[in-house]
């Protein structure tokens, strides 16, 4: 059975989708994990980082979330060229989606039913999460089992950690799904600006401290690049330090994700 | 009469509070200007940004937008430290609130029926908005006379530019409001990264060439820096490169703001 894990901040810019897709492809590559990718961004952005290796299909998320009878989220689902790695379609509907969602009964737990089939054929299933707190994040989260918290160098950043923790235990306590934080992981780490890193990471470490992940992301042009390139970093900069750190992030939650 | 900027982008992190804070104290401090600055992003940044000159208020962005008959805009404002420049408080409620406006009739011209008073008092009304097309969004583009877009270098950045111009097109056609694009805004551009700076520098050229403004924003720290602090570039690091990009920004937005 799948462990599906949540990528979400409120925090814009953060580097949700370039986590999710280079965990995705590191789990897969490196751990030898079937890894699915689940898009849940409007904006698409999984699909353009690795659009060398991406087909678009025909069923989309929208029409499995919005279906009036239960729909398999299979349906959606699309192998990719990366071995080990399937991954839904972009979907720019879904910002109305969000929208129409919001009068639907149990609007929380649509994912979560569409998601039975999927968890019996991968190990790992990740979601990438728009920057909002809206319908389309709470179903990722009542949807998966861990929630993986990206938090760049910044005060803004490190402040939208407070608030999507306290979505976590609305999720817990009101909808009593048990969601646990896989953890914080610091990303765009900067070398050359070691006072703002000290700041920020000293006030994660005062408030998260058992949360914080051991590996950290780098600032690494080759990311971005891989990004504009649309291909992972494995297949774009496999000696860069943003590959390293990626694999080092599977390896460290391999683990854990695998532990039943 | 007020002309009110919408500053708007769907992808996260590409500088809109960054933008919407310096350029409204760049407004106030060098262009003379009475400025008000319109938080409707759920992070509630703006205060955190200017926290070292800004005192919480009582009602709320929600009180307003909410309300069953139409209330004023003023009731909350509140003045800053900072001469001629007010603002409205941080309001995480606009979380809920966006789900709210759903079912709202004509749920896209609250805050433009809100804004009467608030467009007598001041010479430019700036609005942060939230990484999303949602209510909020739109409720602030339908208030806007314009729409101010910043992107990054970066290719997430420049897809979501014809996201958000998509949605001015709506607005503009199917809302019949006139909303001009006041210009693209090139954000963090790293003197490092010239490749990439050339990429997307050219792909967005190609594309909207008479949309990008003269004045882009380098990547500079002491922005990042004056944030952590609470304090606008201006009152953190006046001779920095980032106050001076916001002073060249203010004043080749001035002339086109003026004018009748
Ligand atoms: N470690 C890194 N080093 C350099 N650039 C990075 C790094 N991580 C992310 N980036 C860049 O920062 C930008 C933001 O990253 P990304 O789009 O993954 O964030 P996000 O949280 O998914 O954004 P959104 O909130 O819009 O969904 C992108 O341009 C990406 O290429
Ligand atoms: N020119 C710049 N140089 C250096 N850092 C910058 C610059 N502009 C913005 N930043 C930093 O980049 C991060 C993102 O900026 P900001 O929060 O203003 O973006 P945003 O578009 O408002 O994000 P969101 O989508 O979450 O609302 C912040 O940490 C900010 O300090
Ligand atoms: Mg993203
Ligand atoms: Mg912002």
């Amino acid at each position: 059975r799948a462990q599906v894990v949540a990528v979400a901040a409120q925090k814009g810019g953060v580097g949700k989708t370039t986590t999710t897709v280079n965990l995705a492809c590191a789990l897969a590559l490196t751990q030898g994990q079937r890894v699915l990718v689940i898009d849940i961004d409007p904006q698409g952005h999984v699909a353009s980082s690795l659009r060398e290796s991406v087909r678009i299909a025909g069923t989309s998320l929208s029409d499995i979330l919005l279906a009036h009878s239960p729909r398999d989220l299979m349906e959606a689902v699309r192998d990719s060229e990366i071995e080990g790695l399937s991954l839904t379609p972009p979907d720019k509907a879904l910002n109305e989606t969000d929208t129409r969602l919001s009068t639907r009964v149990g609007r929380e737990y649509i994912l979560q039913g569409a998601l039975r089939t999927a968890r019996t054929l991968f190990d790992t299933i990740i979601i990438d999460c728009p920057p909002n707190l809206g319908n389309l994040t709470l179903n990722a989260l009542v949807a998966a089992d861990h929630v993986l918290v990206p938090c760049d160098m910044s005060i803004l950043a490190f402040e939208g950690v407070a608030d999507l923790l306290g979505t976590v235990a609305i999720v817990n306590d009101r909808l009593r799904h048990p969601l646990s934080v896989l953890g914080i992981l610091r990303t765009r780490v900067d070398g050359r600006t070691q006072q703002i890193n000290e700041a920020i990471g000293g006030a994660l470490d005062e408030n998260y401290r058992h949360l914080i992940l051991d590996t950290a992301i780098p600032v690494n042009s080759a990311l971005a690049q891989a990004q504009a390139a649309g291909r992972s970093i494995f297949q774009y900069a496999p000696q860069s330090r943003g590959a390293a750190a990626y694999k080092a992030l599977a390896a460290e939650l391999a683990g854990r994700l695998a532990a039943p």
